[in-house]
């Protein structure tokens, strides 16, 4: 058994969550914020045997896709518009992060 | 130290809280959504020593209920009950997902 | 690869999110509740490079304080102050509890 934690971004993560009920792929959504964009994203917790690992990560790679996003200025997310300074500042977001974890014991009770 | 990832279901965690206040459990809460019924539910992350980990299995058996609860059709959650389509599809919902996880190190600051 | 997950105080989790930034590290926040006080406080999951561990250590230390904090009486949190039991009682919250955990596989799509 691996724990996967997998981070994506909220306009993947319905597409991703539906792929994983067609193929019996359990997961639990965490609502998360991103620490450079101090923005919404979503992070799946999913416990799967080690056989199914690589083909999870497939479902995640390809659910996900890179987007531009801006990056907010210091002051707050609503200024961001109208900031006549060097903002707003675009960044490349990433489809997903995903960490597969080791696990020493799996219970359901 | 091994940390225990534990969902459960809404209805059972705030016994399971005051079990681990009383047994000197430390945990931390989340509020969490399944993946397949896109309901919330609440999910403890608890750091203990790897002599209390049975202990704390058994706290969460003990607390958790096996429950039935309706499947949100894929439309929004509030026609559930007015659907005239197969919904409401009944599943059953387990007590608790448990996964110990091993830990490199444990600091607290 | 390691995964740090850290619970710290809300009020050290700016300071703290800003000195990932300025030093690259790379991090997502979750708001999650603390199993005792039932308050919120900061889960940052941390995603770093064996070799930045340390480091990473040193930043969650300095950016965090030790406080004292009231404990939320049985029956709801308004009631605190107005409580003639023995509440309200102080109890001491530590600036940071850190898990350091192995990671199998990291992966960005
Ligand atoms: N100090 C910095 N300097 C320059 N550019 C920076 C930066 N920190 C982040 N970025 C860029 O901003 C994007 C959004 O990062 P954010 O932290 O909001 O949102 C992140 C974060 O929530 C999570 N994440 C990524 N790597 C992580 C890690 N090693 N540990 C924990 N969470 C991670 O995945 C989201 C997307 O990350 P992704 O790498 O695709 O995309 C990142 C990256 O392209
Ligand atoms: N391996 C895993 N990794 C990560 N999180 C896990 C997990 N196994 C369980 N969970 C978490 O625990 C909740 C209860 O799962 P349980 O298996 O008891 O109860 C499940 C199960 O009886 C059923 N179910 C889930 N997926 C299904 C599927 N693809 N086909 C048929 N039944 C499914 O629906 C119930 C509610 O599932 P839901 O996803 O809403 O909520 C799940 C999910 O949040
Ligand atoms: N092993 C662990 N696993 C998972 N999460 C952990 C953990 N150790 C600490 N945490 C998290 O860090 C927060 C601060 O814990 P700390 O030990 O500094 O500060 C604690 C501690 O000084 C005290 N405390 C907690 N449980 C206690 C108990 N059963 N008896 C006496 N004092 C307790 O109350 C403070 C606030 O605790 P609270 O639970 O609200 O909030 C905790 C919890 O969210």
């Amino acid at each position: 058994m691996k724990l996967l934690i997998a981070i994506v971004q909220d306009k993947d993560a319905n597409r991703l969550s539906n792929e994983f009920i067609d193929k019996n792929i359990r997961a639990t959504r965490l609502s998360t914020t991103g620490g450079f964009l101090k923005s919404g994203n979503t992070t799946f917790m999913i416990g799967v045997e080690e056989d199914r690992v690589d083909e999870v990560l497939e479902m995640i790679k390809a659910a996900s896709h890179t987007r531009q996003q801006f990056m907010t200025p210091p002051v707050n997310l609503d200024a961001q518009l109208d900031n006549t300074s060097s903002y707003p500042v675009e960044v490349q977001v990433g489809g997903a992060t995903v960490f597969v974890m080791p696990v020493d014991q799996f219970h359901q009770f």
